[in-house]
């Protein structure tokens, strides 16, 4: 009787099963939760509890493929992922509550999480107790599917470790969840190295360089020496860059030699110049008067947009767009086309193993100043072009030759969606 | 309502009737050994007890369902179940999990670990038998624990080359900070 009821109550879980895959995680990836009314706290604002569960499965979302909803009005059955307080005996639950100290939380394998009201819970930043966020992330990877980890920084430990100063999920537990849900995949609009030249004490000019990956109307800054991207990202185009389109870029290109420094953003047939010093789009070319937004066509004849990507090469002075199958290669010197162009990209940018090319349709074309390379990014992979170094060591390799494809996640680590309504934290 | 005054409710007063039962001996230590997984379910036909249905390997979780105070605990028979080497055995293993020294002994520092603040979710359970009947207890998993041996190499990370440095992260205009 008991485990009809469970089924009853637990059947409509999507779950796989546990023998085939050794553990047990969600089939899906959009999960709904809620704060039920009769589990409200009596210690926190209903407004604080919301939010530090918001903030707490916005964390998971950064690190994993799976997206997390509120949803206060579905019936309560539909709800994947149902949290409440108690004390004592609780929320009709089998294991009761020990009072304040001792244990503090427990939750079911894809369910609920329930939490002791007699603890001393307490929001971020606020004063000694336990902190409800650090709680709330742990038993919800249990909810997910994982295990207490017994590993120093691990969110997964059993006992509660007072909160230094912020915590965050780091490399092991990110791996951890990502063996259950896979990892983060997919296109990207456009990635590039925003430029900032600072002059140090001593009047030396000292570049510094951010990465960013955009994805139609999110942004992430990734940081490099990390291995991930900057936590709470991503962010929305809007909020960060000012006066481009908030459904996101086509590509972004910046035309830097000794007497030029502009950077522009493409979008459809249009393309602004952006102003580094005033964080926002130039509505007139400080340089040519023109206004912005202009034409792809009037800005560099003989290309029209929409353009699949673009960028510019140091090496030669030409910006690089792409389109389809084809590639435009624009001088800027002159001011136009270079001789010959439009050609195909397999011609201009040949595969070193044949076949092995992304033919055209390209999402992103993206010069790294750390690695000193430029990405040609297509879906969820890449293909680097052959630089000097790798022509020094293989002199058969011809000019711009692209190395054989790569997955981006292998290169960039965990650059993860989040659900659209998590946006506004 | 908890008594508190601060406006942050930084000094609120839990009730002295509201606090969790500490572990001071052997007894309480075998309950919080039994109840995280640590000491191997015992098979309870003979000693199945109309009040504390605890469990049975096939209708109820591994996990014990310890009722605070109940008369039936896993000892109630008057000499222990656990002869002294799996009490023993289990009480060494929270000890190695927890970086405690290994002593085997219920001492102070094995103590004081097992009093802190901890999920509720059991340390070890057979997974199999759990999850397979929507299980009412808490999750879920085999006996095999993540420990850090198998923490992977960390990705060595090349020195940056050329003229620019990859600066850690400057938030940008109003980019929400967390």
């Amino acid at each position: 009787k008991k485990r009809d009821l469970a089924a009853l109550v637990h059947g409509r879980r999507h779950r796989r099963d546990v023998m085939e895959m050794g553990h047990v995680a969600f089939s899906k990836t959009v999960l709904k939760w809620r704060l039920i009314g009769e589990g409200y706290s009596s210690q926190l604002s209903v407004d604080d509890q919301r939010y530090i569960f918001r903030l707490a499965f916005r964390m998971w979302s950064e690190v994993s493929p799976l997206e997390f909803l509120e949803d206060q009005s579905s019936p309560l059955e539909d709800i994947d992922i149902r949290l409440g307080f108690g004390t004592g005996r609780h929320l009709g639950c089998t294991q009761r509550f020990d009072g304040a100290g001792r244990e503090f939380a427990h939750a079911w394998f894809l369910g609920d999480i329930h939490f002791d009201d007699d603890e001393h819970f307490t929001a971020p930043n606020t004063g000694n107790g336990i902190s409800l966020l650090k709680v709330a992330v742990h038993e919800i990877g249990h909810v997910l599917g994982l295990p207490h980890i017994y590993r120093t920084g691990s969110i997964m430990q059993p006992s509660y470790l007072p909160q230094e100063a912020t915590f965050e999920l780091d490399w092991m537990d990110r791996r951890a969840i990502q063996h259950l849900y896979g990892g983060c995949k997919g296109h990207f609009s456009t990635v590039f190295d925003w430029i900032r030249k600072e002059r140090t004490q001593y009047g030396e000019v000292v570049v510094r360089f951010n990465t960013y990956f955009m994805r139609d109307s999110w942004y992430w800054l990734y940081e490099n020496r990390n291995n991930r991207t900057r936590y709470g990202d991503p962010v929305a185009v809007q909020v960060g860059w000012h006066g481009i389109p908030s459904g996101g870029v086509d590509a972004h290109v910046h035309v830097w030699t000794r007497n030029t420094d502009a950077v522009y953003f493409f979008k459809g047939t249009q393309y602004w110049r952006y102003d580094g010093e005033n964080d926002q789009v130039f509505t007139m070319d400080p340089d040519t008067g023109h206004r912005y937004p202009r034409l792809i066509s009037e800005g560099f004849s003989g290309v029209s947009g929409p353009i699949d990507t673009a960028f510019f090469d140091r090496r030669d002075s030409h910006i690089y767009f792409f389109r389809g199958t084809d590639v435009y290669k624009f001088d800027i010197r002159a001011n136009r086309l270079a001789a010959g162009f439009p050609k195909k990209i397999t011609e201009i940018f040949p595969a070193v193993i044949p076949g092995n090319h992304p033919k055209g349709n390209l999402d992103a074309a993206y010069f790294s100043y750390l690695h000193n390379s430029i990405f040609l990014l297509k879906g969820t992979s890449y293909w680097r072009v052959a630089g000097m170094r790798d022509r020094l060591r293989r002199l058969s390799l011809p000019y711009n030759a692209l190395m054989p494809q790569r997955e981006v996640d292998q290169q960039w680590f965990d650059i993860c969606n989040v659900h659209a309504s998590a946006l506004r934290i | 309502e908890n008594i508190f005054h601060n406006r942050d409710h930084s000094d609120v007063e839990m009730p002295s009737t509201h606090q969790a039962e500490r572990i001071t001996d052997k007894e309480t230590a075998e309950q919080f050994l039994s109840k995280y997984g640590f000491l191997k379910p015992v098979n309870w036909e003979e000693v199945q007890s109309e009040e504390t249905n605890l469990w049975s390997s096939d209708d109820f979780p591994v996990t014990s369902v310890l009722q605070e105070g109940s008369s039936t605990s896993r000892s109630g028979r008057s000499d222990s179940l656990f002869e002294p080497p799996e009490f023993i055995v289990a009480l060494k293993e929270f000890q190695r999990v927890s970086g405690l020294p290994v002593t085997g002994v219920f001492d102070d520092a094995t103590k004081t670990a097992m009093n802190k603040p901890r999920c509720g979710v059991p340390d070890k359970m057979d997974l199999n038998s759990t999850a397979d009947h929507n299980s009412t207890s808490p999750a879920l998993w085999n006996d095999t624990t993540i420990t850090n041996e198998t923490e992977s190499e960390m990705f060595d990370f090349g020195v940056l080359n050329g003229t620019a440095q990859d600066n850690q992260h400057e938030p940008e205009g109003l980019g929400p900070i967390r």
